[in-house]
């Protein structure tokens, strides 16, 4: 996260492959579900055995001892709908749940958030100087209206996305925060409204940030959750 | 520090059973039991109930008459590797594998039979003469021989390999399954599923691609050749001596401007980050120092400064040439569209499509709606009398708002959306809603102290 702060996001989860390494983020929706993006795997089918996720811990690297950390093998991978890039991941066990790890709401069916709505991005990618390389870090961000950020990208977004309003100065997701969540402030509860996706600059000035509208998603998120 | 079961291949939840067999187990650690059949001299394997952990000493091998395997999730099978290898090691004198021709295809004479050639190499259960099976019962420099069944020709060399040449490795030898099992350097290569003299991550369970079987020589960190952890505590890794293939093996079909699976085969041209970072040249050590150069890595093409996937990272990546960035993934490079071609389409979502279409956008065969299995359907016929649940066919029976869908026949993919798309001017109006009561339970609260707590 560039021109973030190191924070506490309890539902943002590190995705690591088979050598311990981070490489993608995560949102914890259920206690056996997280919700990420495609680019980050091989396939639909992937072998993922013997990556994990990572829960609990606002290190990057946390120590072996590090007592808060939860580490949950990955049992499968489904990809949502095709235009969605959306993908869940089945943990092998439940994660347990304590004020360091906690679910994050869905948001309803179809829903679209206000525009102004205070949110949230978080995770434990690149910082390019602006912060602690081994910490999770936390930035805020407002939605725009999505008539406004198609003039303001000229066209190139689509209903299924949305945008977060620019700032003067650079702030957002960058390399190895892709798959991690846009949390949004909603009746004093954290909902996953957006989902962080490749092929975005980072935290490119006086332009909106896209993410995937997940409220377009909710029905096949909770369709997974309860035929898988 | 050298482990017992370095002697032994391993065949995971495998029984050897045999008619002859009385299933006599004693309560040992593996590696006793290891270190038993290796100091008796009949002995060639053992099973091990994991379980109870019974060791089961065996005098036949799964090439012994009247033995099978057998699966069992509770037993593993370990056989001893000179029984088991088809290459030599050294001159091959302690070869005892069951080839029994010669290398010019000559049928070998059965070691307790002096005709038509008389000899003085009397079996024994030392010398592993048995059958009429090639052995080098003299450390003959040219390996394992045998008598000749044909009159004129008294002995033939059986022309057994040694392990080094008996499988080349193309490329970097990702691909290697050959049975090398010592470093360059002549010191023995550790057991990649134990965790002794050297602690490692390559835990073969953790890598089912990457055949990290035994002790064998491997390469499943993209090294420039195939490795292993050394059984020595001063020295962690080596390099194997092993053969290289005269061509380079079948090279992958290429891609360019998208990628597949982990974009091994990627050839395109993008030459930043998936946020903007330009990479650093394969073949320049600045800003950042590797190991992975060009001439090293003939097969994965790290020409100029493109993204490439070397060592099959996650998807295409690069150095980068931003000090503080060593390497990032080129997420932006599109993935090639894995879904099958559409034949048929659908209005709305697809709650009133009758057609027959009966696969899922990956081209998986969709399972009956009647049927039990794979999937144990929720949603089946009799709860929607409405829907015309036929056969395998393409339903949308619950108004899926992606459309119609199916349960698989791929026991890893319970349902999934179906290869037809929204007919051409079929616009979907805005659905987006705006609902004013909404309520959210056990979700989505932190306790904002925490990290100020620890901060301070």
């Amino acid at each position: 996260i560039i021109g973030g702060h190191i924070g506490n996001s309890p539902w943002t989860v590190s995705i690591r492959n088979r050598k311990g390494i981070h490489f993608c983020g995560g949102s914890l929706v259920k206690e056996q579900w997280v919700i990420s993006t495609r680019q980050c795997f091989s396939s639909c089918d992937a072998d993922l055995s013997g990556y994990e996720v990572w829960l609990g811990t606002l290190f990057k690297n946390p120590g072996p001892n590090d007592p808060d950390k939860q580490a949950i093998p990955i049992l499968k991978i489904v990809c949502g709908p095709s235009e969605s890039l959306l993908v869940m991941l089945k943990l092998e066990r439940p994660a347990v749940l304590n004020p360091r790890v906690e679910l994050i709401c869905l948001p309803p069916e179809q829903y679209i958030v206000p525009e102004n709505t205070k949110c949230e991005i978080a995770g434990w990618g690149e910082t390019r100087g602006t912060g602690n390389e081994n910490m999770l870090h936390v930035a805020e961000l407002h939605v725009m209206n999505n008539q406004e950020c198609k003039v303001a990208l000229r066209g190139r977004m689509k209903e299924s996305d949305l945008c977060t309003q620019p700032l003067q100065i650079g702030v957002g997701a960058c390399e190895g925060d892709f798959g991690g969540p846009l949390a949004c402030l909603t009746h004093d509860c954290w909902v996953l409204e957006g989902v962080i996706t490749p092929s975005r600059v980072c935290a490119r000035k006086d332009k909106p940030a896209l993410f995937t509208r997940v409220s377009l998603y909710v029905d096949w998120i909770n369709k997974v959750m309860k035929l898988s | 520090q050298r482990s017992p079961l370095n002697d032994f291949q391993r065949l995971k939840a495998t029984e050897l059973v045999s008619v002859s067999l009385q299933k006599e187990e004693k309560s040992v650690g593996v590696e006793e039991c290891a270190r038993q059949c290796t100091t008796i001299l009949h002995c060639r394997a053992f099973n091990y109930n994991w379980q109870s952990h019974g060791c089961q000493l065996l005098r036949l091998t799964q090439h012994s008459p009247q033995t099978q395997l057998q699966r069992n999730v509770h037993y593993d099978l370990y056989q001893k590797k000179a029984y088991m290898r088809n290459c030599i090691v050294g001159d091959g004198s302690s070869y005892r594998g069951t080839q029994s021709v010669t290398e010019d295809r000559k049928t070998c004479q059965h070691w307790h039979l002096k005709v038509p050639h008389d000899h003085r190499h009397s079996p024994s259960a030392r010398n592993g003469l048995e059958e009429n099976y090639c052995r080098n019962p003299d450390n003959d420099q040219g390996g394992p021989w045998c008598y000749t069944v044909d009159p004129k020709i008294r002995y033939r060399s059986c022309g057994i390999k040694k392990c080094e040449d008996a499988e080349c490795m193309s490329c970097n030898g990702e691909d290697y399954q050959g049975f090398v099992d010592h470093t360059e350097s002549g010191k023995e290569c550790q057991c990649w599923d134990l965790q002794f003299p050297h602690k490692h991550p390559y835990q073969p369970n953790k890598y089912p691609d990457k055949d990290l079987r035994d002790n064998y020589c491997r390469n499943p960190d993209s090294s420039e050749r195939p490795w292993c952890y050394t059984t020595d505590p001063a020295t962690q890794r080596e390099y194997c001596h092993i053969q290289k293939c005269t061509e380079n093996g079948l090279r992958l079909a290429t891609t360019t401007g998208c990628f597949r699976l982990k974009g091994e085969d990627y050839r395109g041209k993008a030459n930043t980050t998936s946020t903007g970072a330009p990479c650093q040249r394969w073949d320049s050590q600045t800003p950042h120092q590797h190991s992975f150069l060009p001439e090293k890595y003939e097969c994965k093409d790290l020409k100029e400064n493109y993204c490439r996937n070397p060592d099959g990272s996650e998807a295409p990546w690069c150095f980068t040439t931003l000090r503080n960035l060593r390497m990032a993934f080129c997420f932006q490079i599109k993935r090639c569209a894995d879904d099958v071609e559409v034949e048929d389409c659908y209005y709305g979502n697809g709650e009133e499509y009758q057609g027959t279409v009966s696969k899922t956008r990956k081209g998986i065969t969709c399972q009956k709606w009647s049927e039990q299995s794979p999937d144990k359907p929720q949603i089946f016929p009799t709860i929607f009398p409405t829907v015309r649940l036929e056969k395998n066919y393409c339903r949308n029976p619950d108004n899926d708002s992606h459309g119609p869908w199916c349960y698989t026949m791929d026991p890893r993919t319970q349902f999934d959306y179906c290869a037809i798309k929204p007919c051409a001017g079929d616009k979907k109006p805005s659905i987006l809603l705006n609902p004013d009561n909404i309520v959210f339970e056990h979700c989505g609260r932190r306790d904002e102290r925490l990290y100020n707590r620890r901060s301070r």
